[in-house]
């Protein structure tokens, strides 16, 4: 799902 | 990556910086809480601690280092350094931090995306970077003194908060499924707390100002 994706904000 | 946020990553990191370089220039802390600044260093580690897991890009990577850096770096200077710890104001700066550190932590055991070690903690440092001002915004409230903030930091600051926001706009509208919400309330929250803290800023300015002028 979506969330999986690592946070790629600062 | 749009340019909203890459202004925004800009804007937030001159801020740290000139903080920085006042507190080494003029070797003088006064008016400035060690407590946001240690909150500030904290969020940054507890929010980048997929630094070495997840590599997102070159930017990324590096930016985060600088994050921890500049911030780890203030606080050591007005912990360590001989002559700017001189200058801290100690027995004004007692805004009972460790009680948002835990509030911050409890929320983000019950509200993250996925109930994962990092998850928790990168909750956690988004509900404690919407406070962390907060010390500042009372000492500011109790000693009046913006000499070491000065407009400069202000102005970067508030940018940052705002092209954040606009960012989040941005990519609400071109990106499918954008949906950080936590990011979205708990920014939203946060630039509400440094308007209240700029408002606090500017009349102190005025009033420096004008007992200057007299």
């Amino acid at each position: 799902p979506l969330q999986q994706r690592p946070h790629d904000e600062l | 990556m749009n340019i909203f946020r890459f202004a925004g990553d800009m804007t937030h990191l001159i801020s740290i910086l000139i903080l920085l370089l006042k507190i080494y220039a003029t070797k003088s802390c006064a008016g400035i809480s060690l407590k946001t600044q240690e909150l500030y260093a904290l969020v940054f580690l507890t929010r980048y601690l997929d630094l070495f897991t997840d590599y997102v890009s070159l930017y990324n990577s590096v930016m985060k280092i600088v994050f921890i850096a500049s911030s780890l770096a203030i606080v050591w200077c007005m912990r360590r350094h001989p002559l700017v710890r001189r200058s801290y104001d100690k027995d004004l700066d007692t805004f009972r931090h460790q009680y948002v550190v835990l509030a911050c932590f409890v929320l983000a055991l019950v509200l993250h995306e996925r109930f994962t070690f990092q998850e928790v903690f990168w909750a956690f440092s988004i509900y404690l970077e919407a406070v962390a001002i907060l010390p500042q915004l009372v000492l500011l409230q109790r000693s009046g003194n913006v000499d070491n903030l000065t407009g400069q930091y202000v102005l970067f600051l508030g940018a940052y908060r705002g092209l954040y926001i606009i960012n989040w706009i941005y990519r609400y509208f071109t990106e499918d499924h954008f949906a950080r919400w936590i990011a979205c309330v708990s920014g939203l929250i946060q630039t509400a707390l440094y308007a209240d803290f700029f408002y606090y800023y500017y009349l102190s300015r005025i009033k420096q100002d004008t007992i200057m002028r007299l």
